[in-house]
Formats: structure tokens, C-alpha cells, sequence
């Protein structure tokens, strides 16, 4: 059964890297089932993350939030912080596609400070690129032209010239 | 509708092309 656990995490992946979007979720649902059954928490975050993954690209970004959060609430449980920042990335992104700022600044926000917390410089420069969309698509732009300064100071100082 | 509002926004964009080819491996 445990086996049978990861092969369907394994399959679920192939799918979704070959584009196969509905079948990506299925097996990444039998997935979730049998982490569940064993109480593999980590298995079970994987899963969300993988699920949530599958419905933006299937354009169910609701779907998608819904599992991006039950992955940040496990990144919490297994206190991964380089786990949750990314979590709050992804649900950023995804109110970002849902047209809701308001909470795509905020988790945006929630992924600023742990990057800053990890010394992660790279994700610190993509929170500040996200949040000023974010306050331009709010029509806030002062905070739009705050963070697209720290943007580029930090991009200068990674090197990354687009 | 969602398409054209994603194709607005380059940090989102950028993020969707990254998604694209990353799983979380057993």
C-alpha cells in the first residue's frame, strides 16, 4: 500500500508534466487518500501542492487556493518554513489570477517576510516584483513604486538583468 | 477572460512558466 502511495505521487507527476492535467489530479488524489491512510503528513503536503498545482493549469484557481492552503497549514505543522514561504507565494499568485489584491498582497506579504527571515534573496526579489502589481492593480502607487524600487535594488544586486 | 488578465500581470506570468515543470517528488 505504501508503495502503491508513491507510485501514484509518481504517475500523478508524469501526467502533469505531460500536460495531462485532469488525470495529474486523480492520481494525485489516490495519492493524498493514502498518505491520509498513514498518517504521512509530508506525503500528504506534497499531494496538496501537486493538486494545487494541477488546477491552475485547468483554470480552477478557487480549487487551486483551497489546496495551496491546506499545503501552508501542513508546511506549518512540519514547521518548513522554505515550505511555507513558497505556499504563501503560490496563494499570492493565485488571488493575483482570481483578481483579489487585497489577499494576494497579503499572502505576498506573509512570503516577504519569511524570505527576508531566510536570507533568501531571490525570493525576496520576486515578493517585491508581486506586490507591486499588486498595489499598481489597486491603484496604490506609492506602495506599487515603494516595492518596484526594492525590486530593482535587488535585482541589481542578484545580477538578474531582465 | 482569466487568460488575458494573466497575460497582464509578468510576475504572475514568470511564476505559471516556473509551475509549469515543477513537482513535488516522492
Amino acid at each position: 500500500r505504501a508503495a502503491q502511495g508513491r507510485t501514484y505521487g509518481n504517475l500523478g507527476n508524469t501526467h502533469y508534466l505531460l500536460g495531462q492535467f485532469r488525470n495529474a489530479v486523480k492520481s494525485h488524489e489516490q495519492r493524498l487518500l493514502i498518505a491520509k491512510e498513514f498518517g504521512d503528513k509530508a506525503a500528504e503536503r506534497r499531494a496538496y501542492c501537486n493538486l494545487g498545482n494541477a488546477y491552475i493549469f485547468l483554470g480552477e484557481f478557487s480549487l487551486a487556493a483551497e489546496h495551496y492552503k491546506r499545503t501552508l497549514q501542513l508546511a506549518r505543522q512540519l514547521k518548513d518554513r522554505a515550505v511555507e514561504a513558497q505556499a504563501c507565494y503560490s496563494l499570492g499568485n493565485t488571488y493575483t489570477l482570481l483578481q483579489d489584491y487585497e489577499r494576494a498582497i497579503d499572502y505576498h506579504l506573509k512570503h516577504l517576510i519569511i524570505a527576508q527571515d531566510l536570507n533568501d534573496r531571490i525570493g525576496e526579489g520576486r515578493a517585491c516584483w508581486s506586490l507591486g502589481n499588486a498595489y499598481t492593480a489597486l491603484g496604490n502607487h506609492d506602495q506599487a513604486m515603494h516595492f518596484a524600487e526594492k525590486h530593482l535594488e535587488i535585482s541589481k544586486e542578484t545580477g538578474d538583468r531582465s | 477572460t482569466q487568460r488575458m488578465h494573466l497575460i497582464q500581470i509578468d510576475s504572475v506570468q514568470r511564476w505559471m512558466e516556473d509551475l509549469r515543470y515543477m513537482t513535488e517528488v516522492e
